[in-house]
């Protein structure tokens, strides 16, 4: 473990709790792409089967429990509980033109063929393009709450922190994984635009609107 | 090949 791997984990954690309060807390899941959140639930399902086959640390495992459940909470409250609140009209993103391709992908490219391995491969890969509906569903509304905007900015900051995670590892521990960081790249520059909206509007007291 | 590294990372 290092700092940017830990303050990464801590930043995903803080992501999905502002999710979880702005829904609390505004009864309300206007604004976030229900879709965007089925798969980063599958992303968690298929990542972490070796949840109970391979034991790496108290942290590692309850942090597989947290992200687990709570991705599962947060599609039950978007479809179940707030459904009168889930915005479909905005949210119409063909999330099998990501399933179909990320699945076939994680077949061809991956690092062993063996099931555990492909569903990591596929778990990482759609992991970079997940957040694809929720990006697109803000640019189809123009705009976005100020806790989502700061949801997304602890999500997509994750992920660069991972970035630098394996920078790190990679001069000080020789690790290095080929997937993971070309994944890794891909699902920041994603947030790019979003990152340059939130740092000159939302910092700034303003709301997002987009397209800038 | 690298032996099975485990995965250790969330």
């Amino acid at each position: 473990m290092n700092i940017f791997r830990l303050i990464g984990d801590m930043s995903h954690l803080l992501a999905i709790i502002l999710l979880l309060l702005k829904m609390w807390k505004t009864r309300s899941c206007a604004g976030i792409s229900g879709k965007s959140q089925i798969l980063f639930a599958l992303v968690f399902a298929s990542r972490y089967l070796d949840l109970f086959t391979s034991f790496v640390s108290v942290y590692n495992s309850v942090m597989k429990i947290f992200f687990i459940s709570t991705s599962l909470l947060t599609v039950y409250l978007m479809y179940f509980k707030f459904r009168a609140t889930y915005d479909s009209n905005h949210d119409t993103f063909r999330v099998e033109f990501l399933v179909i391709p990320v699945g076939g992908l994680a077949f061809l490219v991956n690092h062993e063929f063996s099931p555990l391995e492909i569903l990591w491969t596929f778990s990482i890969y759609l992991e970079s393009v997940a957040i694809l509906p929720q990006l697109f569903m803000m640019s189809k509304t123009g705009e976005a709450e100020t806790i989502t905007s700061h949801y997304l900015f602890a999500l997509g900051s994750y992920r660069a922190l991972y970035i630098l995670n394996w920078v790190y590892r990679y001069y000080f521990e020789g690790f290095f994984d080929l997937i993971a960081v070309v994944a890794g790249c891909v699902q920041t520059i994603l947030y790019c635009d979003f990152f340059y909206l939130y740092i000159t509007k939302v910092l700034k007291g303003k709301r997002i609107t987009l397209p800038a | 090949c690298n032996h099975k590294k485990k995965k250790d990372e969330l």
